[in-house]
């Protein structure tokens, strides 16, 4: 997918 | 969670911890940029709003946690408890002109137009270009100590092992996020001169780097 939400890195 | 994220996370935490007991133990914040540092505390506040909005994972909540605490404190040592030790006059960077294009395309390029993804997308942008008052400062001065250097090493390893975990990710995963690749490149293209003058003069056992 397309960009990340929710953000799971840092 | 793959081995470059996860070594990612550990290089950014050592170069976080580095700094905060480098100042702490010599009592002296003599080199440092006083100004990235604050850049540094507001990337973490802009990112990490999502800790009230979201779980993602006990290691994920702990880590964000341990970064706002550590910046705050590094921050708090500065410009509080060390700040005779400040050398503000050569940390004279001007953060305006970092801050008000970062803000501006910020709200022009992100994913959605509501204040917690336009905030994470400022942070993002924000991050990679805050250490440059600090590179500004090593410049400007002409040296920095080894434990300064070691510092920049590690927090420019971040991003760049983060670039390896996005590659991964996405032949993995099919994980593409435009803004943080975009992002994390620029940041990573920053530290290559410093990386540069690392190997070739800080490993090679000189006690301070000192530029050319």
């Amino acid at each position: 997918h397309f960009g990340s939400c929710p953000k799971d890195e840092l | 969670m793959n081995v470059f994220r996860l070594l990612g996370d550990v290089s950014h935490l050592v170069a976080i911890i580095i700094l905060f007991l480098k100042i702490f133990r010599s009592k002296s914040c003599a080199g440092i940029s006083g100004k990235s540092q604050v850049l540094f505390a507001l990337v973490f506040t802009t990112r990490y709003l999502d800790l009230f909005t979201s779980f993602i994972s006990i290691y994920n909540t702990v880590m964000k946690v341990v970064f706002l605490v550590l910046s705050y404190a590094t921050v708090y040592l500065i410009y509080l408890r060390f700040r005779s030790s400040y050398d503000s006059e050569s940390d004279t960077f001007r953060v305006e002109f970092l801050l008000v294009p970062v803000a501006g395309l910020s709200f022009l390029e992100n994913y959605d137009f509501t204040p917690i993804e336009i905030l994470w997308t400022f942070s993002i942008y924000l991050e990679s270009v805050a250490i440059l008052p600090q590179l500004f400062m090593i410049t400007k001065t002409g040296e920095a100590e080894s434990i300064t250097t070691h510092y920049l090493f590690f927090l420019g390893l971040y991003r760049a092992l983060y670039l390896a975990n996005w590659v991964w990710r996405y032949h993995t995963e099919g994980f593409f996020d435009q803004i943080a690749v975009v992002s994390g490149v620029v940041q990573t293209i920053f530290y290559c001169d410093f990386f540069y003058l690392y190997v070739t003069k800080v490993l090679k056992g000189n006690s301070k780097l000192t530029l050319p």
